[in-house]
């Protein structure tokens, strides 16, 4: 028997958002310690993992290993019949191949219950390598959405640049060229708003805007954004999901033909 | 520049 609750339907419906641009369907791995998904994009340029760790849900009971495979489109579909304050319960039987999202309202006098049929999906598992990376740079979520939305105006791919000075994103194409730079916060008064660069060498990458643009649907779930880069490996955007965990994307880089 | 594959970094599981 699974059993997951959440009391506030929003968090669901922002990670949904976060996902079902780059990903059609994923297999949710779901254990005493939680919720996991692995899953790469169609061309298989980039991966999405993300992290729900069973203590922050409201209810978890998992007692056996369990691994769904969900279309995300239709899960989508079912979320949207959320009130965003409902609760959500998401059950399934050991062995079932069906998963049922259930929602009550506030006040207890409202009851829904969808049903998904669930899919066999034959999805490869990658293992991630922990790496320690060159730069870490920390900023403001919303800064990073609207760098990667304006720069891609110019080109479909976009340099970042990582110094100890701060960090420049460059896009140049027909049209012209685009640079914006950031310092790192010298006084931070309110911690969302800081740049925050951890820097041992120098990184100069060059990543598609498209994947980019993709990542920054996650921009509702934190105030922040963290950009791990290191010379020819992938890059990492990690979005924390408040205390129940994270999204991280990776995202191959463009290398010289 | 070509865009590289995900797979070529890590490996599978």
């Amino acid at each position: 028997m699974f059993e997951a609750r959440l009391m506030n339907a929003t968090i669901l419906k922002k990670i949904l958002d976060a996902v079902k641009d780059l990903l059609n369907e994923g297999t949710f791995d779901c254990s005493d310690s939680g919720i996991q998904l692995q899953a790469m994009d169609n061309s298989h340029v980039s991966l999405v993992s993300l992290t729900l760790r069973s203590d922050s849900f409201d209810k978890f009971r998992c007692d056996r290993n369990l691994s769904m495979g969900m279309n995300l489109g239709t899960m989508a579909k079912i979320l949207k019949c959320a009130n965003n304050d409902d609760t959500v319960t998401i059950k399934a039987q050991d062995n079932a191949d069906t998963v049922t999202f259930m929602f009550e309202s506030q006040n207890h006098e409202k009851v829904s219950d969808y049903e998904m049929k669930l899919m066999n999906l034959d999805q490869e598992h990658l293992g991630i390598p922990d790496t320690d990376y060159s730069c870490v740079v920390r900023m403001p979520s919303m800064e990073f959405a609207r760098i990667c939305r304006d720069l891609a105006q110019f080109s479909e791919s976009m340099v970042i640049c990582c110094t100890k000075e701060g960090v420049k994103f460059s896009a140049s194409g027909d049209l012209g060229s685009a640079n914006v730079k950031l310092a790192q916060t010298s006084n931070v008064d309110k911690e969302e708003e800081a740049v925050i660069i951890e820097m041992q060498e120098p990184v100069t990458l060059t990543f598609a805007c498209r994947y980019l643009n993709a990542f920054t649907k996650a921009t509702p779930l934190c105030n922040q954004v963290q950009l791990s880069m290191s010379a020819d490996v992938p890059l990492v955007v990690e979005y924390r999901i408040s205390d129940l965990g994270h999204i991280r994307y990776y995202l191959a880089p463009k290398i010289e033909e | 520049m070509a865009q590289s594959s995900i797979t070529s970094y890590f490996s599978t599981r």
